[in-house]
């Protein structure tokens, strides 16, 4: 069992480096590393990562939008060991900025040919990167409702220009 | 395996019978503050079986059937619906279209169906077993967790880990 | 003490309720309270808050934007009984959708009249609604510096078109 | 009283020198992730008094120093200075314009000026007391916080409510 884990922590650790790369920049250092490699059943996962010739301690250090991508691509590296049939990701782009939004739409269009995507997302990038948008909207107070929206009919104020649903 | 589609009726804020379609590679699911969205996500988790209350954002289970508004009266029951395409034959049943449904009564009273026949949970969970899918996934991800994840709160990593080994 | 700690909790709470409906909507239900009349300088600030026809029991069955526009306008109604010289907001409209974040930059507009206000951010409404914006970059690697902004010039990116400074 | 300008210069990093006006109403400052602009709300924490690193996003205090990169070495001092007007006499002081300093020797020598004298921290948060300015004001909010208050963690909404009482 013990060996079992050491060989998937391999291949999770080997993804954190190529989508962590992907996500920052080439070149850059990061790492999974086990808190105990003696006792890897029992051991914590330990995050290491260095963005762009940065030198902190911990990833407690980096800014926010730093500490989410970070995780994200944790997240993906355990995605690409087993992925699921569907992935469902509510709003994780709100903390970072329009390059990086772009970064995590181009990795999650990558692994959109094997998996289907689900993004509950405010952001106008994200929305650009879908194949089909659902508006989900309070026309009666309290109680919602959904229909298909036009990523072109999305108004300024979030709410929708009402297109006919197919 | 592919979605197919999710309908609610009576689940939180979703008074009316509503359908999502989840036919294309990247769906987006978008709207105002507080119009009902991460309730989706709810949903789908509600109906793969989750039941842990905190994980729905709930202090209790029929929080999640339609509590009513100033105009409407609350509903009786919440039911969602997810049905997915058995494509691969990954699933290990002869349908190629496979629906879960989940059903929660005001009185309490719980009901699980797969292609309308009233079955139980482990059944559902039995079927989806290897295919990655669960109430739990790696694969359901919301902001609050990327905060967790960072923290390593209650060894979270290694709860993601295991699931996705 | 306690009689003066009741009178500025009451004029707290007269605050939250026109706080509350400019953040959210006119007539909304929201109310401060005390865990402990009896006992006001011990006790705990409870938060009430039914936007619009809902009928959530805590706050915690509100939308997670629903909730940071209720912490703000807690924040809000603090800084009306004590006007601080100057203000500094670090991304707290990340969770906001356009509206919400029109509402938040326009009770900042009229509460700079009294006070100066500094908005960290990556929300385009929020720069639009700024006097004066100073980006802060690291042209090398690590090392961080500061130009001032115009916000014509802001590229699709989160980079600037450098200006000559002033 | 209005604020003139902020300066760092060693402060995390701000590795050369930095200087942000903050003349007008309403100032915006924003860049790309981790370029530095929650660093420039820590500075404006550090250089009015605060002592909690936790605060500050730090284990211990001399990691407000700028601790180099590839190319640099790391900085042997963090200082930062904020400059406001004293108009409408706020500040019981008969200066028009005063300078706040702080500054951290890698030794662990700390320093705080007043209009470049040396002097305490003390003198400082006394000169400020009753300006509503100080590191732990409930006009210093970041995103964080806002969790924080929906919590109520460590009866934060208490102390907040204190310091505006
Ligand atoms: N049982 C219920 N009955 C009726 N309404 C409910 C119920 N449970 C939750 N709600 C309402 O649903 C709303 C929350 O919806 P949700 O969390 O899906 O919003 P959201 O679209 O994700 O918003 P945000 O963009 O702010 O995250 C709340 O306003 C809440 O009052
Ligand atoms: N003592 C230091 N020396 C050098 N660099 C430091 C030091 N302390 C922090 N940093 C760096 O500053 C960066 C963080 O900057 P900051 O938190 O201000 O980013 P930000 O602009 O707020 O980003 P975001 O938009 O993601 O919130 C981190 O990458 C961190 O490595
Ligand atoms: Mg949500
Ligand atoms: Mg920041």
């Amino acid at each position: 069992a013990s060996a079992m884990f050491m060989e998937s922590f391999e291949k999770a650790r080997a993804n954190f480096h190529d989508v962590f790369r992907m996500l920052f920049h080439p070149g850059d250092t990061c790492d999974l590393t086990l808190s105990d490699p003696e006792n890897p059943l029992e051991a914590d996962i330990n995050i290491m990562a260095k963005p762009k010739g940065k030198r902190p301690q911990t990833i407690d250090q980096l800014s926010g939008g730093e500490k989410s991508l970070t995780a994200l691509a944790l997240i993906f590296s355990l995605y690409l060991l087993k992925p699921a049939p569907f992935c469902v990701l509510d709003e994780v782009d709100a903390p970072l900025d329009d390059m990086n939004v772009d970064k995590f739409n181009n990795i999650i269009r990558k692994f959109s040919e094997d998996s289907q995507f689900i993004l509950v997302t405010h952001n106008k990038n994200t929305m650009a990167s879908t194949d089909v948008i659902y508006g989900v909207t309070m026309a009666e107070e309290g109680v919602s409702s959904v229909v298909p929206v036009d990523f072109r009919a999305l108004r300024h104020d979030g709410t929708f220009a009402d297109i006919a649903p197919p | 395996m592919r979605l197919k589609k999710l309908e609610l009726k009576g689940f939180k804020s979703f008074a009316d019978k509503s359908v999502i379609h989840f036919q294309d590679n990247i769906t987006g699911v978008v709207g105002p503050n507080g119009c009902g969205k991460s309730n989706v996500v709810d949903a789908i988790r509600w109906v793969l079986g989750e039941q842990r209350t905190r994980s729905l954002r709930l202090d209790k289970m029929d929080s999640v059937i339609f509590n009513g508004t100033k105009k409407r009266r609350s509903a009786g029951t919440a039911e969602v619906s997810l049905t997915f395409e058995n494509t691969k034959g990954l699933l290990p049943t002869e349908f190629s279209t496979v629906t879960v449904t989940r059903m929660l009564y005001r009185t309490g009273e719980s009901e699980y169906r797969l292609n309308g026949v009233s079955c139980r949970l482990r059944d559902i969970t039995g079927l989806l077993m290897d295919t990655g899918i669960s109430s739990d996934s790696y694969a359901i991800i919301e902001l609050g967790m990327i905060g967790d994840i960072l923290a390593n709160k209650d060894n979270i990593r290694k709860k993601l880990f295991d699931q996705a080994a």
